[in-house]
C-alpha cells in the first residue's frame, strides 16, 4: 500500500458517501444517472466473485470489496425507491438518461474476451468489470452535458471519483518502479478512464476556478 | 494458477 493508493481509495470512498448524502439529505435524485450506478453495481458484482473463493487479500481489501458492492446496491434501491415517491423526478431522470449502454457493455464483453490474463470464468468477468469501469460514467457525464444544468452535489461526486481514478496511476508508477509490479490490463483501462475524466475536469476547473457556467462540449 | 487471481487492487 503505498499513499496515491489509499487516497485514491478514501476518495472512491467519499464519492460514494457524497451520492448517498445528496440523494437523503436533499431527497432530490435531479441529474444523477441511474444507468450509470446500475453499471457500477454489475462492475462490483462481476469484479469482486473472489470473495466468494475465500482467497482474502486482506481485511481491508475484504471490507472495501463488501462496502462498494453493498453501497452500490443501496444507492440503486435508492433511487428506484424514489419510483413511488417522487414519480415526476424519477420519470424526469429516466427520460434524460438516454445513453445506450448496451454499446458499453457489449465493448466490455468483446475487450474481456480479447483480452484477459486467463481464460476463465473469473478472470474474463474480472476483465470485464474493469472495462466496463472505464466507461461507466458517460452515461452520467452524457446526462450532465445534455441538461447543461450544474447541480453541483452530482458534480462534486463525479469530482471524487475522477481524483480517485487519477490518483491509481501515481499508484501504478510507484508499484512499478518500487514493487516491480504492473497490471497491464488495469493500468491501460484506468488510462482510458482518466481520459474520459479529463474533459469533466477541464470543465470543472473552468467553472470553479474561473466561475463560468458548466457545459461539456 | 494462483498468481492470475491476484487482484489486490479495488
Amino acid at each position: 500500500m503505498n499513499l496515491f493508493r489509499i487516497l485514491g481509495d478514501l476518495s472512491h470512498l467519499a464519492s460514494i458517501l457524497i451520492l448517498i448524502r445528496t440523494i437523503k439529505a436533499t431527497d432530490s435524485i435531479d441529474g444523477i444517472s441511474f444507468k450509470t450506478q446500475a453499471l457500477y453495481v454489475i462492475i462490483f458484482f462481476t469484479r469482486y466473485l473472489d470473495l466468494l473463493t475465500f482467497q482474502h487479500i486482506s481485511i481491508y481489501n475484504s471490507l472495501m470489496k463488501l462496502f462498494f458492492i453493498g453501497s452500490s446496491l443501496y444507492i440503486v434501491i435508492l433511487l428506484q425507491r424514489s419510483k413511488a415517491i417522487q414519480p415526476i423526478a424519477y420519470r424526469e431522470m429516466i427520460m434524460a438518461d438516454t445513453f445506450k449502454v448496451q454499446y458499453l457493455l457489449g465493448g466490455s464483453l468483446i475487450m474481456a474476451l480479447l483480452f484477459n490474463y486467463k481464460f476463465s470464468f473469473f478472470e474474463i468477468l474480472w476483465s470485464f468489470s474493469i472495462w466496463l469501469e472505464s466507461v461507466a460514467i458517460l452515461p452520467q457525464l452524457f446526462m450532465l452535458s445534455k441538461s447543461g444544468k450544474s447541480k453541483s452535489l452530482t458534480i462534486h461526486y463525479i469530482f471524487a471519483l475522477g481524483i480517485y481514478r487519477t490518483l491509481y496511476i501515481p499508484n501504478w508508477i510507484w508499484r512499478y518502479f518500487v514493487e516491480g509490479k504492473v497490471d497491464k490490463l488495469a493500468v491501460i483501462s484506468g488510462i482510458v478512464q482518466t481520459l474520459i475524466y479529463s474533459d469533466f475536469f477541464y470543465i470543472y476547473y473552468k467553472k470553479v476556478i474561473k466561475g463560468s457556467n458548466l457545459q461539456l462540449p | 494458477d494462483e498468481e492470475d487471481l491476484d487482484h489486490d487492487e479495488l
